[in-house]
């Protein structure tokens, strides 16, 4: 049962895709896992998929843990998949959103990388996929994106920490996720999990331009910040990636946005630089609570706006 | 593949003030031998960049940062200790759960 599931803790890959099983069979009216493909070491990647019903609904994407040593954010969304599930038919709004729409949830992107973060090189990010012509292992899956492919903010030596890999779409993690988007058709938010810095950012970062749908997603980065503040005092600082932290091409929520996904952002969880990858354990919970307030707004903004 | 340690590592986090200072940190982070692991990249003067350093590494950046003035204050003194803690906060965790 996920009742004996310990969200407060970090855990094993074996142990959070035993986790995703409990909650599908817990919940199984309205969870159900998929597999969309698998990681270049072939470890498989698992969707929790939310739905009460219906056909190709209009539906939500979340992913954690695409960089892999960001520990909090596949913790935060294993607590998120539980409180979804155990929010439908007692939280009005959780209630009123699954209704209509469908939930897709990846909690931890890049499998590979995380398994090696805990048995190898706890500060591993990228993916592990082998570099033809160098020692250097993995790509940053979060410059492999094909939006502004190769441009500022992405290198090009695959023993960088943000190398982009050799082409677009080269990790299979990522057009695993870029293919399942495709093929559902009708997917209307992508939300991304990383950490750390605190920030709540919305597309570009390939480009320093505005997007077109600039002042609707500031506002509502607003007020999902603001509802992150609102149980513990956290602050996010909000805009598009290039004016938070800096230019860089190749990312996810670029792709989105750009492929159509107008409710695209990239959360930045806890902390500021105190613990960085390393936040305690004693700090999951909390930042999921806050965390799922902030996705919340976001979720009931999208739910409201098709 | 032996497990990665990181005794001595530093996690440092400089302030920069202009655009120059910028640039010498981005400088700092295209010398390969170094090492460095920026943990939030060199972008802006007004966002602190917070950079793992190899403890081999350790005494050159500071020489460096020193030597032109860019203000830095220790994070993380060494990294393996908190990483020890980690590991022993989630051994125990999962003790306690047996």
């Amino acid at each position: 049962s996920s009742n004996s599931f310990n969200y407060g803790t970090y855990h094993s890959l074996d142990s959070i895709y035993a986790e995703l099983d409990h909650l599908a069979s817990e919940y199984s009216n309205i969870v159900s896992k998929l597999q969309i493909g698998k990681s270049y070491e072939k470890r498989p990647l698992y969707v929790l998929k939310f739905s009460t019903g219906g056909s190709n609904r209009p539906a939500i994407w979340i992913d954690a843990g695409i960089h892999s040593r960001e520990w909090v954010t596949q913790a935060s969304a294993v607590w998120i998949a539980k409180k979804i599930a155990s929010d439908y038919g007692k939280d009005l709004s959780i209630t009123s959103l699954l209704n209509k729409m469908d939930i897709f949830l990846l909690p931890v992107t890049n499998p590979d990388g995380y398994v090696f973060t805990h048995t190898t090189n706890r500060m591993w990010r990228k993916t592990r996929s082998k570099n033809q012509g160098s020692p250097c292992v993995g790509v940053d899956p979060n410059r492999n994106w094909d939006a502004g492919f190769g441009g500022p903010g992405a290198s090009s030596n695959p023993c960088s920490d943000s190398y982009r890999g050799p082409s677009a779409n080269s990790e299979v993690e990522v057009k695993s996720v870029v293919n399942f988007i495709k093929n559902h058709g009708n997917i209307q938010a992508f939300l991304t999990f990383h950490s750390y810095s605190q920030l709540l950012m919305y597309p570009y970062g390939y480009k320093c331009t505005e997007p077109a749908d600039y002042a609707e997603l500031d506002a509502l980065g607003r007020a999902a910040a603001s509802s992150i503040r609102s149980l513990y005092g956290t602050t996010f600082t909000v805009g598009s990636i290039c004016s938070t932290i800096y230019q860089a091409s190749g990312g996810s929520i670029d792709w989105s946005y750009d492929y159509g996904i107008k409710y695209s952002f990239a959360f930045e969880l806890r902390d500021t630089g105190r613990y960085g990858f390393l936040l305690p354990a004693s700090q999951i919970i909390p930042t999921a609570e806050e965390t799922w307030l902030g996705l919340k707004k976001i979720m009931e903004h999208v739910r409201d706006n098709p | 593949l032996c497990l990665e340690t990181f005794v001595g590592d530093q996690v440092l986090r400089i302030k920069t003030r202009n655009e120059e200072e910028v640039k010498k940190l981005q400088l700092l982070e295209s010398l390969e031998h170094l090492e460095l692991d920026f943990w939030i990249n060199p972008s802006t003067p007004a966002l602190p960049v917070d950079v793992r350093i190899p403890a081999n590494s350790v005494q050159a950046v500071k020489a460096f940062l020193e030597s032109h003035g860019i203000e830095y204050s220790i994070l993380i003194e060494d990294l393996q200790v908190v990483l020890d803690k980690e590991k022993q906060d989630m051994a125990c965790s999962q003790q306690k759960e047996r």
